[in-house]
């Protein structure tokens, strides 16, 4: 799921991301479907990683914060993970259920924060607090390329700060199972909350085929780790560690809601 | 007076645009002064351009835009503007009146829009139709070093559609006397809404110092009118547009103020 108000690059970062154009001219991204009301909107993809084919559904939410007044923005999106979870219980709870549940639940909530370079909106932190008990909240800075690297280094901490604060829990991402990966990524933790830059446009520099954003004075680039966390995201999220969020969204999120539900 | 939501770079700017520090960690800009309740705050300095003294009074409005629910965060700006046409009137209608009315009307309103690439959003169209008949709104597009040239361009196409579609009336910068300076000016008005960069860091590059923001791909040159307007803005402001700024709002918004109080 990816949230955040618009023109914070969610489009350009999910097209990245997939190394497909998820939104495009013919199918537009959220910003461009803003209706009356806000409804949660779902994409379906299939990606290749490693030869292993990923079925994927990206689920986007126009207009979130994009008004005057944003009170309860967040409701269709509580409601819609709520929905998905409501569903799984249903069809677990049968007599005769099916041997691999269709699951629909919502794994990652990728949530966009904006470069002020002050720290957290109210918005932000309304809507972490109210989402990280129902789904893993992966916040991420947008448009890092408007951060000079002290500007970002000081940013992450305030944001960290903030998040500590008020007693968010995003997600953590965990040791795998493999040493040397995680030696590797001990250091790419700490540039958590990752710092992205998107890009639906591909230059040729020399021989090479890069993902980037040309300026007048200079060429910022998606995939390279001095300019920003795209990589690292894109790496944990994609190949290490997509186990453990549907893992963690079954095992605790979910669990969560159906004692909850079950309760009464 | 300087408008717009926290983390737009309005501290920063005002910094580029007088040379000096309005705001610092002594006295902070508005992101850094947001209290309960909007409150319109003031700031005195006086910078020396050409030789001649000038004494500005530079007005901000901390928390304009930064809440969940924004209803309304426009009128504390209002009363503000109106309160100096009424003080003005005051002073005016007295029978015994001072030779020199000491003039506290805003005279300019920058407004910051944030560079998300798509147009205006609700909130600033709310701002600029209740307030363009009151004082010169000068629109800028904050933080432009976040757009590419293709982007902004786009991007101010998209913004001056919007004006013209809501009837917004934003300042025009009229001809001035000088021929040759009207030529030189002609163009420069084409790139209207102005987009902006400001830095509070001063780089040395070779022999020159040059206010700009360090980034791994490169340098944004605040001055340097290939990579912003920033100049031009200046230069328009202080130099050859003041006057106008200050006979517009004494002979248009003024007279409209009064026009209709007197009406009652
Ligand atoms: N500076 C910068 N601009 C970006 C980035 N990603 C996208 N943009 C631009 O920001 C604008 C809005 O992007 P979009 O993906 O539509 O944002 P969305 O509204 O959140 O879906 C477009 O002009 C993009 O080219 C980025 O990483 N950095
Ligand atoms: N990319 C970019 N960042 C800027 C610019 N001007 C200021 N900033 C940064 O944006 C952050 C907020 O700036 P500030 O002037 O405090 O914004 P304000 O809240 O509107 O007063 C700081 O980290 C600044 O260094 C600019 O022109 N471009």
């Amino acid at each position: 799921m990816v949230v955040g108000e618009s023109g914070l690059g969610k489009s350009t970062l999910t097209n990245s991301l997939f190394l497909t154009d998820v939104y495009s001219d013919e199918y537009p991204g959220p910003s461009q479907r803003v209706k009356k009301t806000l409804e949660v909107q779902k994409t379906a993809l299939s990606i290749t990683e490693n030869g292993i084919k990923l079925n994927l559904t990206v689920v986007d939410t126009p207009g979130f914060g994009d008004n005057v007044n944003n009170d309860k923005c967040w409701d269709p999106i509580q409601s819609y993970i709520d929905q998905q979870y409501d569903n799984y219980l249903n069809q677990e709870s049968r007599v005769n259920r099916p041997v691999h549940i269709h699951d629909t639940r919502v794994h990652v909530c990728l949530y966009f924060i904006a470069p002020s370079g002050h720290g957290l909106k109210p918005l932000d932190i309304e809507f972490m607090r109210r989402l990280h008990e129902k789904v893993n909240i992966v916040p991420l800075i947008a448009k890092a390329d408007t951060m000079t690297p002290d500007e970002c280094h000081d940013f992450k901490k305030e944001i960290l700060r903030e998040i500590q604060m008020h007693n968010i829990n995003i997600y953590e991402f965990p040791d795998v199972s493999d040493e040397e990966e995680n030696r590797l990524q001990k250091k790419l933790k700490q540039r958590v909350p990752f710092a992205v830059i998107g890009s639906n446009v591909v230059l040729q520099i020399n021989d090479r085929r890069i993902r980037a954003r040309q300026y007048p004075w200079g060429i910022a680039e998606v995939e390279n780790e001095e300019h920003c966390d795209f990589k690292i995201l894109r790496d944990m999220l994609i190949r290490t560690h997509m186990q453990d969020l549907i893992d963690v969204t079954s095992s605790v999120h979910y669990e969560n809601f159906r004692a909850k539900k079950l309760a009464g």
